[in-house]
């Protein structure tokens, strides 16, 4: 879950 | 957001942009690796295959269709259209595909957060982006007469990869939970690779001239 909201970048 | 996300983001949009115009506009692909483009096309397939999946924002995935609409459009003139396909310097353009491809995917494979298809390819993105811009750059060395679009070209995309650097800077000191060891370690070399390129751009810049890296 730690890494879900991290790809937020293109 | 920060202000160096947006202008990195931008100055991707705007290397695009002014290779669609000397491609289009001059109907010319002179000194263009089509292997970094189709690289690119590829990097862009793995990374937003969460496109429908993982809705960040609005902006996030209008960038995603743009970026994928576009370097679709770039590999199909350079290769299929009657005219530009002409100028494309396919001799010159040799470094082979599978040097960058492989040890991405093994890489990919070896360090993957996760082991889910998409998590596995989204890495393997991550790794491909690194190193995506060097046959870019042999060509470059290799092509005489290297013009205004094509040095801007580079310089903009090394830009952007500079901006991003700053923008983990800003967002390691802004937000509790950013730590993405893998993404800042392949931007840092991705930005290293460009470092020879922005010698040689400043350089003539500053003096003048046109632009030639030597070989």
């Amino acid at each position: 879950a730690e890494d879900e909201d991290e790809k937020d970048e293109l | 957001m920060n202000v160096f996300r947006l202008a990195g983001d931008m100055m991707h949009l705007l290397s695009i942009v002014v290779l669609l115009l000397k491609i289009t506009g001059i109907k010319s692909c002179r000194g263009i690796s089509l292997k970094t483009q189709e690289l690119y096309l590829l990097v862009f397939i793995t990374r937003y295959l969460d496109i429908f999946t993982n809705f960040v924002s609005l902006y996030n995935t209008v960038m995603k269709l743009v970026f994928l609409g576009t370097s679709s459009a770039i590999v199909y003139y350079m290769r299929y259209d009657r005219i530009i396909k002409l100028t494309y310097d396919k001799e010159q353009d040799t470094f082979k595909y599978l040097l960058l491809v492989a040890p991405s995917a093994v890489l990919a494979l070896a360090t993957s957060h996760v082991y889910t298809v998409l998590e596995v390819l989204w890495t393997f993105s991550i790794y491909l982006e690194a190193v995506a811009i060097m046959p870019q750059l042999v060509l470059l060395q290799r092509t005489q007469n290297i013009d205004n679009l094509t040095g801007n070209y580079v310089f903009l995309l090394g830009s952007y990869r500079g901006l991003y650097i700053l923008n983990w800077i800003y967002r390691f000191f802004t937000e509790k939970h950013y730590r993405q060891w893998l993404v800042w370690t392949c931007g840092v070399v991705q930005t290293i690779i460009y470092c020879d390129f922005f010698y040689y751009y400043f350089l003539s810049w500053q003096n003048n001239e046109k632009l030639a890296l030597p070989a």
